[in-house]
């Protein structure tokens, strides 16, 4: 464990709470894209099968319940429980175009052909791009809550806190994964113009809008 | 070996 993976870690967690509860204080999840949640659901769920077949500290196994736990509790208050708040006209990003692509990928590029292995592979690519749904929909409605805001900003900064967790590793135990290098990359790239937005704007206290 | 991953990251 070093420093950024803690942090990284720390603000992953944050961005899962901030989330679910102002879906569950304001009970409604206007701007929220469920698209993107049911992909990071969907991102733990193929990534944390380890659970039932290794145990690596109580730290890894209760972060992974908890990210597991608040993943499908956010789903089911946007598609069931706060469902009529749902902005279905604005979330209409094709996840098929993402999970199909994503999929095939994992099959080709992986480290072990086993079914752990290319489940944990498909989590990591799809993960690096679970969040443009989300984006996508901001885009569309052309403004975002600023809670929404900063959900983002933790969830991205989470990422990049870990490339810098990968260096660490190589520079000190000679340890690095190209593919979970290569999607985090990506991943925060996808960030990078949000970052600008925030920075520029929603740290200077204004809102979140987009020329839409 | 530099490439095994040991799958202790969230």
């Amino acid at each position: 464990m070093n420093v950024f993976r803690l942090t990284g870690d720390l603000s992953h967690l944050a961005a899962i709470i901030i989330l679910l509860l102002k879906i569950w204080k304001s009970r409604s999840c206007a701007g929220i894209s469920g698209k993107s949640q049911i992909l990071f659901a969907l991102v733990f769920t193929t990534r944390y099968l380890d659970l039932l077949t290794s145990f690596i500290s109580l730290y890894n196994t209760s972060m992974k319940i908890i990210y597991v736990g608040c993943a499908y509790a956010t789903v089911y208050l946007i598609y069931a429980k706060f469902r009529a708040t749902y902005d279905g006209n604005h979330d209409t990003f094709r996840v098929e175009f993402l999970v199909v692509p994503v999929g095939g990928l994992a099959f080709l590029v992986n480290h072990d052909f086993s079914p752990l292995e290319i489940l944990w592979t498909f989590s990591i690519y799809l993960e690096s791009v679970a969040i443009l749904p989300q984006l996508f929909m901001i885009s569309k409605t052309g403004e975002a809550e600023t809670i929404t805001t900063h959900y983002l900003f933790c969830l991205g900064v989470y990422r990049a806190l870990y490339l810098f967790n990968w260096i660490w590793r190589f520079y000190f135990e000679g340890f690095f994964d190209m593919i979970a290098i290569v999607a985090g990359v990506v991943q925060t790239i996808l960030y990078c113009d949000f970052f600008y937005l925030y920075i520029t704007k929603v740290l200077k206290g204004k809102k979140l809008s987009l020329p839409a | 070996d530099l490439h095994i991953n040991p799958k202790d990251e969230l």
